[in-house]
């Protein structure tokens, strides 16, 4: 289905990003992409900002997903 | 509002980064 197309694409997505496969992103994985991707630091800074929603340093899979699905579909669709 | 730009510019930056993201995966620019 259309839905676990998206969830796949999330799921490798993030796995871009957690290059070690914690579960997790960080601050400093979020850095590394700044060599493979077009953003600057201060745009990936930026981007880790807006999906670490509860800001304890730590992007989860679940932040990270709501995050894309937003992109997506628009706000307030993934509660 | 400044708090609504703000949001507006980190969507944005969201887009970009998952336009990137995209990018990357199939090799198109």
């Amino acid at each position: 289905s259309d839905c676990s197309a998206v969830l796949e694409k999330t799921r490798e997505f993030f796995q871009i990003c957690d290059i070690e496969g914690k579960g997790f992103i960080t601050r400093r994985d979020m850095q590394r992409l700044n060599g493979e991707l077009p953003q600057s630091a201060e745009e990936l800074e930026n981007v880790f900002d807006t999906l670490d929603t509860d800001a304890n340093g730590y992007l989860t899979f679940e932040e990270f997903s709501s995050g894309f699905s937003e992109f997506m579909f628009g706000p307030g669709v993934v509660s | 509002d400044p708090n609504m730009k703000g949001a507006a510019a980190n969507e944005g930056v969201l887009a970009n980064f998952f336009n990137s993201l995209l990018s990357k995966k199939t090799g198109v620019p």
